[in-house]
């Protein structure tokens, strides 16, 4: 048998390590754990790597302890915005999207743009409405927002609030 | 962020990446993950790359890209050229930077300045390994 392997990154929206709660480690190891199982899966059952790297990515999506997809940041409006890529290494092909909103998972779409459509990279409303025309599934505002990234997002606010105004 | 590369049995490379930005960011403000190049990038006759950090900087140093022509153009691993790139004009280019990457021989890397990596992989029936680096 050949060799197959898989790497997969987790970020999340807690950069200070001393912030890091075991409770909200542990979650996230587990997250870790599920996402490389699913990744590796395809790969052991001889599927192709770029089934792999979207399934592991769309795991890591839905999974709100990391800050893509359900857990994602919130911008200067308290909203939440996407972004993702996927990338073919046997054709070079790719797609890519930014800025979405809605999408549960942002990289099946980028994968719907390599695949679907005659472009690389599409962006905002256009994205969501490829988005809807394909059929890809669509979640609420509610459903992307989770209290640690809002608690998080008002901490900056009122950071920012505090600052004083230089201009009219 | 989050992320993943991947070498499947045919001997295929794919890369993957996604993020819900930075909090608070500017609204349309584009990081280094959707762009190709920037924050994720594959080819089969060298590695894939997938980036997390700060945005901006990997994408100034246009970075996934950077461990792709290391490895296809110095003939280095993907190890190597990850840590090569994380140090990759330090002065002009300071900040968060973290890599995972898989060359074609299946060689994986992590490589990361960040304060915290969380990351995971597993080659063929190797046991998994997982870990939060700090």
């Amino acid at each position: 048998m050949k060799t197959y392997a898989i790497v997969i990154h987790g970020g999340a929206v807690t950069m200070d390590p001393s912030k890091l709660s075991p409770e909200e480690e542990a979650a996230q190891r587990h997250g870790l754990q599920e996402s490389l199982q699913a990744g590796w899966e395809i790969l052991h059952r001889g599927g192709s790597a770029l089934d792999a790297v979207e399934a592991a990515v769309q795991s890591l999506e839905n999974n709100e302890h990391f800050n893509a997809g359900r857990g994602s940041s919130l911008n200067m409006q308290g909203e939440v915005q996407m972004d993702a890529a996927i990338m073919d290494g046997r054709t070079l092909n790719a797609g890519a999207v930014n800025s979405v909103r809605y999408v549960k998972n942002p990289v099946s779409l980028a994968r719907m743009v390599m695949e679907k459509s005659e472009h690389v990279y599409i962006a905002g409303d256009g994205a969501t409405e490829f988005a809807l025309q394909h059929g890809l599934t669509m979640e609420a505002v509610h459903y992307f927002e989770t209290e640690k990234a809002r608690k998080e997002w008002l901490e900056i606010i009122q950071e920012e609030e505090k600052q004083p105004q230089e201009h009219d | 962020t989050v992320g993943a590369v991947a070498l499947d049995q045919e001997g295929n490379l794919a890369v993957a990446t996604s993020t819900g930005g930075i909090e608070g960011q500017q609204k349309g403000r584009v990081g280094d993950s959707p762009v190709l190049g920037g924050g994720t990038y594959a080819a089969n006759e060298a590695c894939a790359v997938s980036c997390t950090g700060d945005g901006e900087v990997i994408l100034r140093g246009a970075l996934a890209h950077e461990v792709y022509a290391l490895v296809k153009y110095k003939g280095l691993t993907a190890s190597e050229a990850c840590r090569e790139a994380l140090h990759l004009r330090a002065e002009d280019l300071k900040g968060d930077k973290g890599f995972i990457a898989i060359d074609k021989d299946g060689n994986v890397a992590v490589e990361s300045n960040t304060n915290i990596m969380r990351c995971a992989y597993r080659i063929g029936d190797e046991q998994p390994f997982v870990a939060v680096w700090r």
